[in-house]
């Protein structure tokens, strides 16, 4: 049975999509069958890949306002072991109204039980925010991944995340597992990004991914060509390390 | 009278917060009287002056969900000429409740006009996303300013966000203006950087800031000490970046 995983955070900019992006990516690398779900109004899982807005047909957006069948939303991007649905959310307009729908906070969980059978995993990128797209995904989950950009904003953020986190699984999904925090962006130069990488394993221990995401330019570069990292170039430091994400991810089960 | 700025943007982490708290600053530091508000249920505007929960009584949460004066929500930061009113939004309950209230749009303008007397700028720091605290941003302000990273997903997502904006004000603020986009985190070391900053110079000509504020440790590290940048490096790049802004700002008028 396919595994659900929500990365969310409600900071900005920690690298949320692109975690998305290239952990599926990677383990379709790995021959694992994975379909990723967009349920970020922005759409940045389309914009990785290069589609515009005209090669979208339906995404979330219609799986969510008019019922439509999660089969029917699937953009083919040409890759193998990978599927994506788009978000598919074309104004503000459309915004508020998936919000709206998505306050039946089980949609995304009854949508998604049946691809379980078909996918190893099943990634959801999630917006900036705790509303009820968040809550959705976070409802859907098998378990959760958190990207933590190794900066004090992002660091004092956390505490509440998770307790409300805590707040929404007790309600809606007491079965929900913590996959781990995940440091992105890691600058080796920046003395403060070591201290408080250093501050997130001496206080979280043993839920903390042994992977540090580097802070590289390839990485931010790949969605301009419209290929995740590892399709770009390899050799980069960040296609290697979500390679080893990837790796560490199938080695270690359910939860760290 | 006092000029309402919104500093919003959909697209997460660019420097939103980073830009309403240093801009704020600089220009108190050139004896403006200047007033930061925080729309964002995140509240990193608190989290940049070293506030923790318990120091905080009330903010836009009880403005928005209890009717409380606006005045009885600041908190003293021990700067002169900056005065702010933190979110104080302690849970995602608190979230949902404060976004539901907010769907009367037109909520902070009331609240705030009788302040443009007082202050010289009134900053609005919003979340990273189109829903109705933002909405009300956008229908307080008398203008916007909207941080832009020199990276793909930041520059595509404009284009809607734009489209979003002027939906917006058609409806609630016609009169709103648009101060400019401000290129933040630029790092000339990045090939990728530079071309970005050239094509949205190129596409939107007039209405981009001269001034560009640099990718600097500094301003990074100096929330970690609750202070801005100017007050923490005078010197550094970012606090020289964002006191030639606010010099920008002062000769500029109301439009580049
Ligand atoms: N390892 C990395 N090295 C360099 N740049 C990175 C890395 N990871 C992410 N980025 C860049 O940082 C920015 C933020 O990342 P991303 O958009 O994935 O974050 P997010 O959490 O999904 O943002 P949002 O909150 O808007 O959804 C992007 O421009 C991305 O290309
Ligand atoms: N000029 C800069 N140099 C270095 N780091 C910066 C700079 N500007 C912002 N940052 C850092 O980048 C991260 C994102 O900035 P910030 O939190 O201000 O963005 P935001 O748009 O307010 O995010 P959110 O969407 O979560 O509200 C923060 O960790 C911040 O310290
Ligand atoms: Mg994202
Ligand atoms: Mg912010």
């Amino acid at each position: 049975m396919g595994e659900i995983i929500a990365v969310a955070s409600q900071k900005g900019g920690v690298g949320k999509t692109t975690t998305a992006i290239n952990l599926s990516a990677s383990l379709a690398i790995l021959e694992k069958r994975v379909l990723l779900i967009d349920m970020d109004p922005q759409g940045s899982v389309a914009a990785s890949f290069q589609l515009n807005e005209s090669q979208i047909k339906y995404g979330m957006y219609q799986v969510f306002t008019n019922n439509l069948p999660l089969i029917e939303a699937f953009t083919d991007i040409g890759l193998e072991y990978l599927d994506i649905v788009p978000a598919n959310v074309k104004n503000e307009a459309e915004e508020m109204e998936m919000f709206r729908q998505a306050m039946d906070f089980t949609h995304l969980k009854q949508v998604l039980e049946p691809f379980k059978k078909v996918y190893d995993f099943i990634f959801i990128d999630c917006p900036p925010s705790l509303g009820s797209l968040t809550i959705n995904a976070i409802t859907a989950a098998d378990s959760l991944l958190v990207p933590v950009q190794p900066e004090y904003y992002s660091l004092k953020a956390l505490g509440k995340f998770i307790r409300s986190i805590k707040n929404i699984s007790k309600k809606y999904n007491s079965g929900l597992e913590f996959k781990g925090f995940l440091i992105t962006m890691y600058d080796k130069r920046i003395k403060k990004s070591k201290e408080i990488a250093r501050e997130l394993r001496y206080s979280f221990k043993k839920i903390v991914f042994d992977t540090v995401i580097p802070r590289n330019s390839k990485v931010s570069e790949s969605p301009s060509v419209g290929k995740p990292v590892a399709l770009f170039d390899i050799t980069s430091p960040g296609a290697i390390g979500y390679l080893q994400l990837a790796e560490e991810l199938l080695n270690s089960g359910t939860n760290h």
